[in-house]
């Protein structure tokens, strides 16, 4: 193992995202807005920086980003969740108040659903939560393994007036999600029908399932169907942990849905993610309060659980994403980091930068360990035509961010893009780039990437090169946001059509020693770059005091 | 190879502990002959000690990695829930950068 010492694990810890004060976190549980106050849950075990021992983390915040840290929602103490109080929903009643159904581990590892509801319905921090008296309310049915029946979704009404829950499973290899109604939540009725299966796919966990507008920018009540709406599945794949979503019909009568394109279906390996580097066990919940879907995603640690132990904590929460459809593709969603990450721009700085073919420029920006970039790139028209004009010039068909050898290959058109956290030697550094090839049929083809591969000198690290193929859209330009935060890189390409999470551990680009470059390595291409970086105050994420928070940042 | 040729020969002629060993050995054998037998007793024994660090050397690398095993099967999946360490990750990407 490595040797780290305090100082390089200081530096790890985050300066706005969310994160507990110490120890394991996990998936995040049954987000809410209620009477003012965003609520968070979180899979938690305070006893260590590894996983076990699991209990409900609670935090509460009036924009998403100032969280405050509150008591435990709730801890294993019914023989039905005595080996964990495991990953759960809410849903709001059409009276306004909340139930939240939770997966409980019992006493002999058999995976039950679980009803609780708030004690006290007019304490807006939900401080005290009481368990249903004849929990537990499902157990695995006929057929469904004790350990795989887990995470049930928000509720969502159908057309005669019930209550409709998912719950994700597997029968051999092949992914389900199974589907419930109730009317009071204590009392559940099986479909026989499943509401999808994908052969192949393995255990669906953390199964999501919403509603998005075909044509307006604006999130949907879990409840809302119609024609203008198309709805996601999305599933945590058990074997992979990766998040795969597909778009699809949703058919109220039988609690159906089906994909608009079955060959990237949920969690085929070509299908569609959210995030296209560490990011999993996600959950949306619609926010009343601004109208809008937005998305949670627990992003874990990619160093070794030795050196959780030693630095105490383990893992992170995304930034809170809005997730919409796009309205431009129809054919993949856009994520894009919460309007109120912006009240933590400081001071910025402007650049407009016209860089030829192999060459690294440093960008004069102060320390840049937490920092906001937005970016938008430009080729020359002539470099483009001299590539597409030229039939010598191979379709780069095979092009691929995980597998063609990182930001050192070196193409026509690419890479180019921005090296975050890298000393000034470029010893340590993480690459956060476009790719541009010429696609089938002599058409310019995208890819969004990070190389985390020279991230850190550290050898007990896992350094991916992560990313994925971004549409780019006639007359669009090339537009890339990246949030630096310390030990974490979230990228978005394109407005957020393809999003990349990493975390990295530098050794020597901490503190005042990390830099910020521009890079274009491409051969051929001179790329244009204007772009702007802002410095990132911390988000002051503490416990909450009474005294202290009942005056908290205003919301923006 | 040029610096390694030139040091070899430097290092034989100013070993002094060479030239004492040289001396005494047959002086030893003469005057008494049993301790030829704790030499032998002793490079016996030299050599199972060897044997012994090989062995006990190998041993915890095993052990450990069977923990690891147990460890990286985790509470977490025996529990029921997918796997959340990363250890095994990190054990492809270091078979795949050995390969």
């Amino acid at each position: 193992a490595f040797a780290w010492n305090n100082t390089m694990l200081s530096w790890q810890r985050t300066a706005f995202h969310f994160q507990p004060e110490k120890n394991w976190m996990n998936d995040p549980d049954g987000p809410l807005f209620y009477k003012g106050w965003y609520h968070f849950f979180y899979q938690y075990n305070p006893n260590a920086a590894v996983w076990g021992d699991i209990v409900w983390g609670h935090a509460v915040s009036k924009d998403l980003i100032h969280w405050l840290h509150l008591p435990f929602a709730m801890v294993p103490d019914q023989w039905y969740d005595a080996n964990g109080v495991w990953t759960g929903s809410a849903t709001f009643l059409d009276d306004g108040s909340i139930v939240m159904l939770y997966t409980g581990s019992t006493d002999k590892f058999v995976q039950v659903q679980n009803l609780a509801y708030p004690e006290d319905p007019n304490d807006p921090l939900l401080l005290k939560w009481t368990k249903f008296s004849g929990n537990p309310v499902l157990e695995p049915p006929p057929g469904i393994g004790d350990k795989d029946f887990r995470d049930p979704t928000t509720a969502w009404k159908t057309s005669d007036g019930k209550w409709r829950i998912t719950i994700g499973s597997k029968i051999n290899r092949t992914g389900i999600s199974l589907v419930y109604d109730t009317v009071d939540f204590k009392t559940y009725e099986k479909h026989d029908i499943l509401l999808h299966q994908v052969p192949n796919t393995g255990m669906w966990e953390c199964v999501d399932f919403y509603p998005v507008s075909k044509t307006k920018h604006h999130g949907l009540d879990t409840s809302v169907n119609g024609p203008d709406v198309r709805h996601i599945v999305k599933a945590s794949m058990d074997d992979t942990r990766i998040d795969h979503y597909a778009i699809g019909t949703y058919y109220d009568s039988n609690g159906t849905w089906v994909p608009d394109n079955p060959s990237i279906d949920v969690g085929i390996s070509t299908g569609l993610r959210y995030d296209y580097g560490k990011f999993y066990a996600s959950k949306t919940f619609y926010d009343q309060h601004k109208g809008r879907r937005i998305l949670w995603g627990w992003i874990g640690e990619s160093d070794s659980e030795a050196a959780d132990v030693q630095k105490g904590w383990s893992s992170l929460q995304a930034i809170p994403r809005t997730v919409v459809l796009d309205t431009k593709t129809k054919k993949n969603l856009i994520q894009w980091p919460v309007k109120e990450i912006e009240s933590l721009r400081l001071r910025s700085k402007k650049f407009h930068k016209k860089i030829g073919p192999g060459t690294v420029v440093p960008v004069d920006v102060g320390p840049a360990d937490q920092i906001d970039i937005e970016a938008e790139f430009k080729l020359k028209n002539e470099d483009l035509e001299v590539i597409f004009g030229d039939d010598s010039v191979e379709d780069d068909k095979d092009f691929s961010c995980e597998t063609s050898g990182g930001a050192t290959l070196r193409g026509a058109l690419g890479p180019f893009g921005f090296s975050v956290l890298a000393d000034q030697s470029l010893s340590e550094q993480t690459l956060v780039y476009f790719y541009v090839t010429k696609g089938k049929d002599s058409k310019l083809k995208t890819f969004f990437c990070t190389d985390t591969s020279k991230s850190t000198m550290a050898n007990d690290v896992v350094k991916p090169v992560y990313g994925s193929f971004v549409p780019v859209l006639k007359g669009e330009k090339l537009t890339m946001r990246i949030l630096v935060d310390h030990s974490i890189v979230e990228g978005f390409g394109q407005g957020g059509r393809t999003c990349i999470t990493s975390r990295v551990y530098p050794t020597k680009a901490i503190y005042g020693a990390t830099k910020l470059f521009l890079f274009n390595n491409a051969t051929d291409a001179t790329v244009t770059a204007s772009f702007k970086v802002w410095q990132m105050n911390s988000a002051f994420i503490h416990p909450f005091s009474a005294v202290d928070d009942l005056v908290v940042p205003s919301s923006t | 190879m040029a610096r390694s040729e030139s040091l070899l020969p430097v290092t034989s002629q100013h070993d002094p502990l060479s030239e004492s060993s040289s001396n005494s050995i047959p002086e030893t054998r003469r005057r008494k002959p049993t301790k030829v037998h704790l030499v032998v007793y002793s490079g016996f024994l030299l050599i199972a000690l060897y044997i012994t660090l090989i062995v006990t050397h190998t041993r915890p690398v095993s052990t450990k990695g069977a923990n690891d095993e147990k460890t990286v099967a985790s509470r977490a999946r025996l529990a029921g829930v997918s796997e959340k360490s990363n250890e095994h990750i990190w054990k492809m990407s270091d078979d795949r950068e050995g390969e």
